[in-house]
């Protein structure tokens, strides 16, 4: 179970979500992607659309069965949609269990070999909730210079919270709209690779403008450009996070 | 007064937050930047560190005046950094003039031409606390499609809020992350200049990677590059600023 966390915005969390999820169905494996973000971008990127979606949000809010909000979208996905009404469990304080709900939902829950969690942009209950119910943690890393400074005030939240309740993840860092021309680009990647090495992902995302396409079509990159840069790299991810890890 | 805005994340808030203000000292304004985003981009952007700040969060938290948690900056430029407590306003609830203490507390101040509020990438406690405070917004629209949807989202909210409290802000888009030789980049802009004419600056902010760089120096555009692309951009858009408005 995977949380797509980065409480920075814009560091390609969703894009990962989306093309991770279907490129682990395209090897044959079983994934349930759930949109946790109440932005609903994921949930738009495969297409889904309408204002009247409901999903994660009667988990969480009304205490429904994630197996009953889940659907089919790509053969070998599922998603859970974020659901209209996901804001009021951001805002909203309803006591010390409200951070292990997700958990708890997914302890019922069987059938896939995969689940992936996109969070939103923010440290609050949501991400909180993401963080508590998986076992590891794949965290997007855009090759700039606020993305690294987003990172490690991530990490340090992070340290904390799994210090006071004892709940310990596997970190993986990808590093995503990578450019490899940019020195800037390089050198994010050099301070990634020293300071965890063994956790980074071999394979970046470059930045390519088929990845920030495919999501107005309501498509992942394999739907979009099955043979193209942005679905090697994506493919090669997946590859690289099946083997049990980063090459 | 202005708060720069967008739910979603790494479309440019902080990025325009730090140049504009800059500019606008540099055309001879007196500038005050206040950073809202407890991830504190906009204060590590002018070269400000430590985990020991205190700013904004003690305006908001503890009814500190502005005019005390300001310090200069640049020349022309004052700061109002976000402070390590400003999660906790974001995360707790006190009461229903929660959302009209930004203004409240810059009824209290003088002695500056521009108020320029960095947002987190959220529509929280925060967020309402800008867009009640200020009487224009300026809403960035990276070049791609997540984002315009991220725009028809805000908007949205915007609508039911402003109706709501009956407060009314002006409206300015500006593009940004803009790379002209990509269609996609081109359909945004056609889409924004068609859907809100008169509202969209025409200066673009281009894809230059001298804009991601500096924040990691601590410098503005004008800093780090004085003549280059990054820095006509940002000038262009003070400028059109300035002259109220998008031209
Ligand atoms: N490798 C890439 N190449 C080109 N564009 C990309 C790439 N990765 C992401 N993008 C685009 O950049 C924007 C931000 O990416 P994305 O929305 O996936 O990030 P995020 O971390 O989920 O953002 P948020 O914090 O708002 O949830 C999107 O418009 C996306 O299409
Ligand atoms: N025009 C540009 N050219 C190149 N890089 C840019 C440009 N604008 C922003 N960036 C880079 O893109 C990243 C996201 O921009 P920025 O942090 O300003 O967005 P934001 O909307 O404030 O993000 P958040 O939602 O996390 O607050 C940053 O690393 C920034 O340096
Ligand atoms: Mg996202
Ligand atoms: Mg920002």
């Amino acid at each position: 179970m995977i949380a797509v966390m980065n409480q920075k915005g814009g560091v390609g969390k969703t894009t990962t979500a989306l093309n991770l999820a279907h490129a682990l169905a395209l090897e044959g494996r079983r994934v349930l992607a759930i949109d946790l973000d109440p932005q609903g971008n994921l949930t738009a990127s495969f297409g889904i659309t309408g204002h009247q979606i409901h999903g994660v949000d009667r988990v969480l809010l009304e205490g429904r069965a994630l197996a009953e909000m889940a659907f089919p979208v790509r053969e070998g996905v599922h998603l859970i949609p974020a659901g209209q009404w996901l804001d009021r469990f951001e805002q909203e304080r309803s006591g010390a269990q409200q951070a292990w709900r997700l958990r708890r939902a997914l302890e019922e829950l069987e059938g896939y070999d995969y689940v992936m969690v996109d969070c939103p942009p923010a440290a609050g209950m949501l991400t909180m909730n993401a963080l508590l119910a998986v076992e590891e943690l794949m965290i997007p890393v855009a090759s700039d210079y606020l993305s690294l400074q987003g990172l490690a005030r991530l990490l340090r939240i992070l340290r904390q919270v799994e210090k006071r309740l004892q709940h310990e993840t596997r970190k993986w860092f990808v590093l995503t709209r990578f450019q490899k021309r940019r020195r800037l680009a390089r050198e994010v990647r050099e301070k990634l690779e020293s300071y965890f090495p063994g956790q980074v992902f071999s394979t970046p995302v470059r930045e390519l403008v088929a990845l920030a396409e495919s999501p107005g079509f309501g498509q992942s990159i394999f739907d979009y450009q099955f043979r193209g840069a942005g679905a090697d790299d994506y493919r090669g991810l997946a590859r690289e996070l099946m083997e049990g890890r980063a090459a």
